[in-house]
Parts: C-alpha cells; structure tokens; sequence
C-alpha cells in the first residue's frame, strides 16, 4: 500500500 | 523589489526540467537569503523541496519576502527560448502580479524578455522533522537513474536493502526477479564515481518506481545523488546544485497491505 506523504510531515 | 540574476541559463532549464514531471504549478518563496520551493505532486506521495541560496547567484536582491506562484508549463515555455550559455535573469516589483524572466547572450547583442503572469496557489508547506537516518547511500547519480530504468521494467516498486557491505535494489514481478547489487567502493580515483555508505543499522524498504524515476530527472544537475532512509519514514533522494543549493525529493514507503 501506497503511504502519503501527509501521514508523515504534517501541515506547519 | 525582487532581482536574482544566474550566469547560464541551463542550470535553471535543468531545475525546471527536475520538477516539472511531478509538479504542474508551484510558489517559488524569495527572501534575502534566497528562493525556496516546497510542493507535493497531486497524489500526495512526494514531496520536492528546492533551496537556492542567494549568494550562489550572480545577482540577488530582494527587498521584501515575496512568493511567487507559478504555472511550471507556462515557465517551461519560456525557457525554452533561452540559449544555455545566455544569461537569466528574475525580476518582480513588491505585491506585482507578474514576473519578468530576462535572457541576455553572451555578447549582448540579443535581449530577450517574457513577462508571465504569477498565480495565487494555496500554500501548504508541511514540517520535515529531523531524522536520524539508518542509512545513508551516496553513488554517482547515473547510475542511481540507470537502476530506476532498468528496475521499472520489471515491477512498478523496488525493494532498496541497505546493509554495511553494500546497497541492493530489487523488483520482481511478472517477468521474474531483478537484483542490483552495488559494492562501497575501495578507493575510487575520482570522488563522483565512489559508492558511499554510512549505516547506523541495516535496512530494507520498498519504493513506487514511477517516482524514483521522476526524481532522476534531476540527474543533470548533479555527478552524485544521496539516499537517506530509515524504517517507516520517507526517503530522502537529494541532488545537490554546485555553488548554489540542492534540490530533495522526499518519497513515502510502500508498506505491506
């Protein structure tokens, strides 16, 4: 399964 | 006022040509110490991030933080009227809605200038935390792009092992299973062909090829390209640009269904 970038670096 | 001026066209042809595969439009950041990019491609898989220091241009002013939103395609077009050898120039006003993109020849004899409209894009820069990488892979960016190509053939994910020995790229799929092995290099007479591992510990993750190959379009900026991975963060694949800064691409894991 493809992760995304998101559920790794969150929004500042 | 805003005004960063590179001596050869050709290095931002070859920035642009990095991005644009995986970017269709993006804000360029100016401040005193230099131009940021951060963007994700649409999927949200990738993330680019592209740092040019202000020192590294020929020119660079910038009066007051602007941030610059531009269509990549529409930016492409223009430096495709560029000769390599010309000069380039960046010039925006304060709150302008325009950037002005100048080429200069060598000699002079031929100016050329393009004004293209800026966009408002929704910025949303995300915080990269710092890691301490298990592994860090440093190899001539050729062959990096070699591996891509091959190994995506074969499987639409590779399998990067790191251990102390070496680095192992692997794909395996209809066709049967493909493995690269790439040795550290004993001593190499020149710096840009040496194979370079740092481990902390051994390990083993699992890439989309599309992106890696996407990011190897970067290739032509750099002689070497470094790998930075750990369990369960994204990889980090970094081109440093000489004199001026480095553009990273960040890639989430595949992880087991």
């Amino acid at each position: 399964m493809q992760k995304s970038i998101t559920s790794f670096f969150k929004k500042k | 006022m805003f005004e960063a001026r590179l001596g050869q066209a050709t290095i931002l042809k070859k920035i642009l040509d990095a991005i644009k595969d995986l970017l269709n439009e993006a804000t360029f950041d100016c401040s005193d110490s230099g131009i940021q990019l951060q963007a994700m491609d649409n999927s949200h898989v990738s993330l680019v991030s592209l740092t040019l220091r202000s020192d590294g241009f020929d020119k660079f002013r910038c009066d007051r933080n602007l941030s610059m939103g531009m269509n990549l395609g529409s930016m492409a077009k223009i430096l495709k009227c560029a000769n390599n050898e010309d000069n380039v120039t960046m010039k925006a006003q304060d709150n302008a809605d325009t950037v002005t993109i100048m080429f200069e020849s060598a000699n002079q004899e031929k100016v050329s200038d393009y004004e293209m409209k800026l966009m408002n894009l929704d910025q949303e820069h995300l915080g990269i935390p710092e890691t301490d990488f298990s592994c860090v892979v440093r190899m001539p960016a050729m062959e990096f792009a070699r591996i891509c190509r091959d190994l995506a053939q074969f499987s639409e994910s590779v399998v990067i092992c790191c251990t102390k020995e070496g680095v192992k790229f692997s794909a395996s799929g209809d066709v049967g299973t493909a493995n690269i092995k790439l040795a550290q290099t004993g001593s190499v007479d020149k710096e840009e062909e040496a194979v370079i591992i740092e481990m902390q510990e051994p390990v083993t993750l699992t890439f989309a090829c599309r992106y890696l190959n996407a990011f190897t379009k970067a290739t032509p900026l750099s002689t070497q390209v470094q790998l930075s991975m750990c369990a369960d963060v994204p990889l980090v694949v970094e081109y440093a640009i000489k004199d001026l800064g480095h553009i990273r691409y960040y890639l989430a894991p595949k992880i087991e269904d």
